[in-house]
């Protein structure tokens, strides 16, 4: 297992946005991105799961620094009604690089058990083939980032 | 934008699988991937969101071959419970590969601009620094592709 993961990245200054009950239907994630990106706003992870009934939540992290300005843009959508504007900076990401995570589920089985033995709940997950993100409450950083060395052997 | 994507990679035999309303407590992740590792399912693209009432899907890809055996072991899980069982065939991946993506969220605006301008709807979204993934209908396959190559000018 260890030869795939090749390091931990992790990050602090992340605010986590979600965008509670979009509906899901062509177009509104262009039309939350669009605003975001023409003020020059720096979107980090994005994370969107299947709609239910219809809606979906819409989640992405950005700097601590563009925190009011997402929020001043978002409360300003034209053609995206939302049930909830949920914004949390206590988060952190933690990133877990590698090569072939894919054909090994056990990858990042082995994370998420680092992860549960430490008591470390898990908020978002975005994983692709040469990487797994998560994003979890900022003080556990310490304790996930140490688990998650031990767990692939590596130097910390 | 366009010196940013160098490529759009595609898979059409993926099957999207939803845990509908896991509970959002540490060790559920560890719960559903360790039995799938075990069972040595290759798991794709890993897709879980904020919680809400304590509550979150967890939703991941797998290849058509594996999608009985991921069945099986998801219905016998020990640890967890969920509300729905959501399996989905039809349906396709594709990737915008890139550098630098997360410095500018004006790319993944122009990729969903273009699925929205020809009515695509995005049912899952997965990014990291380096990629933008999505799950489609697999009907909508080829036009999608199609429609991110023109926007990003590469060749087909
Ligand atoms: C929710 C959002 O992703 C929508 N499905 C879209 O295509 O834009
Ligand atoms: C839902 C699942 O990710 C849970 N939060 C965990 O930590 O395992």
């Amino acid at each position: 297992e260890n030869a795939l993961v090749s390091g931990i990245a992790f990050q602090k200054d992340q605010v986590k946005i979600t965008l509670h009950g979009v509906t899901d239907t062509p177009g509104i994630a262009y039309q939350i991105l669009g605003p975001l990106s023409d003020e020059n706003i720096e979107v980090d992870v994005i994370v969107q799961n299947v709609s239910v009934n219809g809606k979906t939540d819409f989640t992405f992290t950005v700097s601590e620094e563009d925190k009011s300005n997402a929020e001043a843009v978002l409360q300003n959508l034209k053609d995206v009604t939302y049930d909830d504007l949920i914004i949390d900076s206590d988060v952190a990401k933690v990133s877990l690089v590698g090569v072939g995570m894919r054909t090994h589920a056990g990858v990042a089985s082995t994370a998420f058990k680092s992860l549960s033995d430490n008591e470390i709940n898990i908020q978002m997950i975005s994983t692709s083939e040469i990487k797994i993100t998560i994003v979890i409450k900022e003080g556990a950083l310490e304790s996930a980032v140490k688990a998650l060395h031990s767990a692939f052997e590596l130097e910390k």
